[in-house]
């Protein structure tokens, strides 16, 4: 669910 | 989602109840550096800031977790800084915190992966969290000693980013995905806790306490 280049872990 | 990062993930949460029951149920933070804590909180807080820019609609369990870690670290301050003040061992409690946020902001602002404000937020809370534990580490070194229910504390704290390792590998072999600052950050986390992690091994396990000098 992130855009790509998000960081998407806590 | 993997195994290891979602173990790591209940590892951070069962860190955060277990100081706090200990906090609550003993009614004192004797032993635990309240630096280290106010670090925590602003780790979270500068990562997670994206909550506060715009509406959160509670809809998957990433946010509700961002909003548990901010409030339990907020609230494990205020037990610390306020509550039972008294209890805080301020004098143990005295590496100089400065000396690892200004380094984390100046690095943040030179090593990152874009200079844009969240970007650079996001980089100073991972280089901050690497060593947010030093003050607990150095509180424990001047007192020669840690509570048996600190040593879980600092035991679940340690593994949570051991196991983000773990978790990292596995991205990198089967989504082939790297998050570098991330790594770096949490190797050198980690090696800061081997020191603890093998007097918990060869004495809490046994049932003894860690007394320093080891």
């Amino acid at each position: 669910s992130f855009p790509k280049g998000e960081h998407d872990e806590l | 989602m993997n195994i290891f990062r979602l173990f790591g993930d209940l590892s951070h949460l069962a860190a955060i109840a277990i100081l706090l029951l200990k906090i609550w149920k003993t009614r004192s933070c004797a032993g635990v550096s309240g630096k280290t804590q106010l670090l925590f909180a602003v780790c979270f807080i500068t990562r997670y800031i994206d909550l506060f820019l715009h509406f959160v609609s509670l809809y998957n369990t990433e946010k509700v977790m961002k909003l548990i870690y901010i409030s339990a670290s907020v609230f494990t301050c205020y037990l610390i800084f306020f509550k039972f003040k008294a209890t805080y061992d301020g004098n143990h409690d005295s590496m100089r915190a400065e000396f690892l946020i200004v380094p984390a902001a100046g690095l943040a602002c030179l090593i990152n992966t874009k200079f844009d404000a969240i970007e650079i937020l996001w980089t100073f809370s991972i280089y901050l969290e690497a060593v947010a534990i030093l003050p607990q580490l150095f509180l424990i070194s001047k007192t020669g000693e840690a509570e048996t229910i600190t040593s879980h504390y600092l035991f679940a704290q340690g593994s949570y980013r051991a196991l983000y390792i773990l978790n990292w590998i596995y991205r990198y072999h089967y989504e082939s995905h790297v998050d570098t600052i991330a790594i770096v950050a949490g190797v050198v986390q980690t090696i800061l806790y081997c020191d603890f992690f093998y007097l918990y091994i060869t004495k809490v396990v046994k049932g003894q306490k860690i007394v320093l000098p080891a």
